[in-house]
């Protein structure tokens, strides 16, 4: 539920901070 | 240096003892990030250089479209701000992400990254706009009045002298409350890295 989260806990879910993803190849 | 074809990838055997100096790494796990970057740095224009379009394409699976937290990486990666991300400034960077790194450099490049126009400040309209981009990112939709309560809500508890921007003092305070914020700067493959990247013994030219 987005409204119960504070705006940097939301932000922090973008994918393109997500660098474990980096390791995905 | 080898790697012939990657004239510009100072992979020197000078290079890597210094680069394990100035970060966490150990030579062979430098080594080992090496053969990550040879992947990353070849996936679009085989030149030895991260692209922005090959750091896109690592993280979202497709070199096209724009992000704001993949740019904001990307800067941040990219110390001499040419453009590009070179090993050097990748290992460096990767180094903030190790689970062993000290909690303050994490905090530190945390602020750093939110703070998009490098003011020193987390704006109050920075962070609107990081907000704004995730909802786009996440197709989600979010009212006008729930977007700016859930900026409201933040920046009660995270803005200690309501001054409407977040100073580093602050940043610390707030994330050492909420920890979950910084959770994403910690990476726990790079304790793996000789083990992720084997084949970096084929080109060794060290023994830790």
């Amino acid at each position: 539920q987005p409204t119960a989260m504070n705006a940097f806990e939301l932000i922090s879910m973008s994918k393109g901070l997500n660098l474990s993803n980096l390791f995905d190849i | 240096c080898f790697e012939p074809r990657q004239p510009r990838l100072k992979k020197c055997a000078q290079e890597i003892p210094r680069l394990a100096n100035e970060t966490i790494f150990t030579t062979n796990e430098v080594e080992a990030l090496y053969e990550l970057f040879k992947k990353l740095s070849s996936s679009i224009i085989d030149d030895g250089l991260i692209h922005k379009e090959e750091l896109q394409l690592a993280l979202f699976q497709t070199p096209s479209g724009e992000n704001l937290f993949v740019d904001r990486i990307f800067d941040l990666f990219d110390e001499k701000k040419n453009g590009v991300i070179e090993f050097d400034e990748f290992v460096h960077a990767l180094s903030v992400f190790h689970p062993n790194a000290p909690m303050e450099d994490k905090i530190d490049f945390a602020f750093r990254l939110y703070d998009l126009r490098q003011t020193g400040f987390i704006e109050r309209e920075e962070v609107k706009q990081m907000v704004i981009a995730i909802l786009m990112e996440s197709d989600m939709t979010l009212s006008d009045d729930l977007l700016e309560a859930i900026i409201d809500k933040t920046f009660a508890d995270a803005d200690a002298d309501k001054d409407g921007r977040i100073n580093s003092e602050e940043w610390k305070d707030f994330v050492l409350r909420n920890p979950n914020l910084l959770k994403n700067m910690t990476l726990p493959y790079l304790k793996d890295l000789t083990t992720l990247f084997p084949s970096f013994v084929f080109n060794t030219k060290l023994e830790d």
